[in-house]
């Protein structure tokens, strides 16, 4: 019975089989009788909108992702994975998890032009629900996609970043509490996607579990040309589209894959399967039976 | 030893011819042995390819097949899966026979889309079998 099936099941696979918890689960996931519906994929049906009893392809609405973001994120998945989905046995990739999230609203503040450059800024929340706690952040970026179709002379862009505190009496741009400008140099010209590396500012939020990331980025392209003329601005701001936020993570959770956990598996379990006698031979002839396919071999 | 020999043959009555092919069915393996089988699904089959974007076919194999009564030393299996069967055939039949079932597998990276429209690239533990044994 499910009830002599729980308490059998070792804890570590007991979590695989929670039932989420409000869901109504198809009849193809909660046979009759069983009082508690199993996942039967744990960790891809987690993520699957709960149901009620209708059949899976009415599923809840679904927020559609970026398409930029989603062309970034197959070409990671080509990187890290072969065309069967086997995960390539790269030394360097540490994580397991990617978790890219487009920002959830943001306030173009437009300045005035400071200096011989553009000066793009804008406030951006991220909401980070869906990092689980077991999954520990190794890196993140911000992503900005440039549209190289746009004819332009070589600039180098600064960006000045701030990382804000969200109060509660602020409206959705939050003011500024604290911000840490850093600055990065780099050619517009040659790539399509720039990542800005933003570890050291994110790791103390998300590492206390902070749902929602208020931040300040702006740029200050220095265009090749010094006089600012108007095409030269359009392509800043057309190139400027607000940044996906990327994490670089590593789940710790019992279903995800752990590079070093199946090396050492392995380890543990020299050849497969060992050659062994056993103390029942005699009873199962298996003795005899060995040494005359031994000879026959 | 000649003496002996031809003497033991004179003593020894006719042996019915021995039929061979008798003999070696005993080594041959059961014709449905417990073994590895290929299935591949694509998500779109289950309707989830709107959230599952890669990879498009998945092929999770499973194992099937009869355990013969001598595992010890074909699929690495614990002495207790032949103290099982003895207790089956010897015992006490409700007890189950060993079953087929996957002794190892291999990891897969999936790209789903979440319900907040964001992005994630995951590797499972656990998706692929790649070995059977019997238990």
């Amino acid at each position: 019975s499910p009830h002599s099936r729980d308490s059998a099941v070792p804890d570590r696979i007991s979590g695989l089989l929670a039932a989420p918890e409000d869901s109504e689960l198809t009849p193809l996931l909660r046979p009759k009788g069983v009082r508690r519906g199993y996942a039967l994929l744990p960790p891809l049906l987690k993520v699957l909108p709960h149901q009620g009893q209708q059949n899976w392809d009415s599923e809840a609405p679904r927020l559609q992702p970026d398409s930029r973001a989603l062309r970034y994120m197959k070409r990671l998945y080509k990187m890290s994975a072969t065309k069967e989905g086997i995960p390539k046995a790269n030394k360097s990739h540490l994580y397991n998890t990617v978790r890219l999230f487009t920002p959830c609203s943001e306030c173009k503040h437009s300045h005035s032009d400071l200096m011989k450059g553009d000066l793009h800024s804008v406030d951006l929340l991220f909401n980070l629900d869906r990092v689980t706690a077991l999954e520990h952040l190794l890196k993140s970026v911000l992503l900005y996609s440039f549209d190289t179709s746009v004819p332009t002379s070589s600039s180098t862009c600064v960006c000045h970043l701030s990382v804000k505190e969200h109060d509660s009496s602020s409206q959705v741009c939050p003011s500024v509490s604290h911000s840490v400008a850093f600055s990065l140099h780099f050619e517009v010209r040659k790539r399509k996607w720039v990542e800005i590396d933003v570890t050291s500012f994110l790791q103390p939020l998300i590492a206390t579990n902070r749902r929602n990331i208020h931040m300040a980025v702006n740029f200050t392209c220095l265009m090749g040309d010094p006089r600012p003329n108007t095409k030269q601005n359009d392509f800043i701001n057309m190139a400027l589209v607000p940044p996906s936020l990327l994490l670089y993570l590593n789940d710790t959770s019992e279903q995800a894959y752990h590079r070093w956990n199946s090396l050492r598996h392995r380890r543990k379990n020299p050849a497969w399967p060992r050659q062994r006698s056993s103390p029942f031979a005699d009873v199962t002839g298996d003795e005899g039976r060995e040494n005359t396919q031994l000879k026959r071999a | 030893s000649r003496r002996r020999r031809d003497g033991n043959l004179k003593e020894a009555p006719a042996t019915p011819p021995y039929n061979l092919s008798e003999y070696f069915k005993q080594f041959l393996f059961p014709q449905n042995e417990c073994e590895l089988h290929s299935f591949r699904l694509s998500f779109s089959q289950l309707k989830w390819d709107r959230w599952i974007i890669a990879p498009h076919r998945y092929s999770p194999q499973y194992c099937k097949g009869d355990c013969p009564r001598v595992v010890g030393h074909r699929y690495g299996s614990p002495v207790h899966t032949m103290v099982q069967n003895l207790i089956y055939e010897k015992l006490d039949p409700s007890v189950p026979k060993p079953s087929c079932v996957p002794a190892e597998y291999s990891p897969l990276s999936v790209l789903t889309i979440e319900p907040d429209g964001s992005i994630v690239y995951k590797e499972y533990e656990d998706m692929i079998a790649t070995k059977c044994t019997c238990r």
